[in-house]
């Protein structure tokens, strides 16, 4: 049965899509059947593999109970998408009765067909980000070492915090990765050493994402990372983060 | 009377605060009275000047009645703030009576005070976003010209046309202005190319706000970059896109 992981933080672009896309190829290609669902009705995670203007996504299926749409992408890695139309029923779905268990029964229908199904949330702690953690085992926090992580990582934890208390105990932050990094640059050393002195109950990964044009790339051709440059440093990093991932 | 203008772009972290901190300053710098709105939940604009935990903030004031906080800044520059308070009141702000119009008539208690108001919006198309929409007279749209501009843009401006069509006919998109933008980047520049091509309706800005340290250092440091680094080549963009925006 499978993993259910988020990938969130609610600050604005700081690669949790591009974490998603490239963590799940890297689980696919480790022999793991991988389920990404794209949860940011912004629909990102879904362009980046071609998908568009989904006739079946996931917020239809979350308020009418169909079965959540499964796309193939490869023989081992699969995307339930999402797009702007999300955003117009989002308040639908906030004010449904058991809103925020919705994804969780939905995931449930489908958990014995994958090892992992990794959740790409939205830049916000709306009803979105509150039903893939409710529906999640655990979740990964990617946060780009700048000023806003000083503040902004209390506020998500303190929220996953909330969500453990009162509707999934089971819910455990398995680690920090630090994103769109550029080693040298001082604002990122002093960021990522304040927060592994003020984070040291959580996990911090030992694999860095740096900043990559590849990366940019990558998404304009809507390919992964191993499918557009299987030999650069951004898809070793990748797969060496879903090593780690795996090992914990 | 201020010109109301909102910084808009539900795509995260295009440098929508970054625009609004330093237009704002330059503006003020300019000789303008200029009040900033946090509208983001997320409290960046406000944490960027110094503002914690403020006990008067902006939901309050939209969901109570009371009179805008202002706080002063510098002599010419004004703070209505906002942090995570706000995400938990937020859907009592969307179901509330008039929502859309709430900020709208704050707004208008303060307009005389001022000669522009920027209005911070979440990398969001919900209720906070439609509320400064509706209250602006323009708004500008910070791009970064990267994968998600490509179908992003489009939805962004289909909200607009809608909130012209239904709530706010006088609504004009003042301009698009590329940020976090490598000149030499390749697919930044096909991206441009692209975004100039397909929106030539739209006015661009000259003035294109490159990637550039000192703007995370400036942030760290809470300052703006006029304080920060008067003479780098962000700061003379941010002046330079400050003019331009007065000038049409
Ligand atoms: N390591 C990196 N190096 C260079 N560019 C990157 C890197 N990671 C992500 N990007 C680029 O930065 C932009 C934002 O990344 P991404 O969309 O993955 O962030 P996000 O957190 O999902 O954003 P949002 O909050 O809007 O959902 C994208 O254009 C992406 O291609
Ligand atoms: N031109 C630039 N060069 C380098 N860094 C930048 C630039 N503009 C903004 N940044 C940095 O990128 C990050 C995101 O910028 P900012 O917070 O202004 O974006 P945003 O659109 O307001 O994000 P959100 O969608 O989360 O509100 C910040 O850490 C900021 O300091
Ligand atoms: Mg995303
Ligand atoms: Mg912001």
């Amino acid at each position: 049965k499978a993993q259910i992981i988020s990938i969130v933080n609610h600050k604005g672009g700081v690669g949790k899509t591009t974490t998603v896309i490239n963590l799940g190829k890297a689980l696919s290609l480790l022999g793991n059947r991988v389920l990404l669902i794209d949860m940011d009705s912004q629909g990102n995670l879904s362009q980046c593999f071609g998908v568009h203007d989904p006739q079946e996504q996931v917020i239809d299926s979350l308020l009418d109970n169909s079965p959540l749409p499964l796309i193939e992408i490869t023989e081992n890695l699969y995307l339930t998408p999402s797009d702007i139309r999300m955003a117009y029923r989002e308040s639908e779905l906030a004010n449904s009765i058991g809103a925020d268990r919705r994804l969780t029964l939905k995931l449930e229908e489908v958990r014995d067909k994958f090892d992992f199904i990794l959740i790409d949330c939205p830049p916000s702690l709306g009803i979105c980000t509150t039903c893939s953690l409710v529906a999640s085992n655990y979740c990964v926090v990617p946060i780009q070492p700048e000023a806003s992580a000083y503040h902004g990582v209390e506020s998500l934890f303190n929220r996953i915090a909330e969500i453990r208390t009162y509707i999934n105990p089971l819910l455990v932050v398995k680690g920090i990765v630090f994103t769109m990094v550029h080693k040298n640059q001082s604002v990122h050393k002093s960021m990522m050493a304040h927060i592994r002195e003020n984070y040291r109950n959580f996990h911090l990964y030992e694999t860095i994402i740096e900043v990559s044009t590849v990366i940019k790339q990558s998404q304009v051709a809507k390919e992964d990372l191993f499918t557009y440059a299987p030999k650069s440093i951004s898809w070793q990093q990748y797969y060496h983060l879903a090593h780690e991932i795996i090992a914990l």
